[in-house]
């Protein structure tokens, strides 16, 4: 599998609802 | 208003970090307008109460604003991209 995480970190924009702690790995 | 401990304690975690993410953006993206979206995203990793020390303490903020674009400058070049200039 692609081990890259290029899209981190998540992109905060303000007035769209956050959903960072989906992506956050154990 | 300023954004306090009871405050975030009302709503749910999810929302939590929106409301934090809503106060600092605005502060972060006077230091660092292209990154702060992304900036804003790292430093809502951290624990709450250390993100309302930030809001209110800039000398606080900045500092992990600092460390942030550090990280995220080593984390981009690391993965290849497209490298402009």
């Amino acid at each position: 599998s692609n081990g890259t995480n290029a899209s981190w970190p998540p992109e905060f924009c303000p007035g769209v609802p956050w959903k960072g702690l989906q992506n956050i790995d154990p | 208003q300023p954004l306090t401990a009871s405050m975030l304690a009302a709503v749910p975690p999810q929302e939590q970090k929106q409301m934090l993410g809503e106060r600092l953006f605005p502060l972060i993206q006077d230091m660092h307008p292209s990154l702060a979206g992304k900036i804003t995203g790292m430093l809502l990793e951290m624990d709450n109460s250390e993100l309302l020390h930030m809001l209110e303490s800039t000398e606080s903020l900045r500092s992990k604003v600092d460390e942030a674009v550090a990280v995220l400058k080593a984390h981009q070049a690391k993965v290849p991209s497209t490298n402009v200039g």
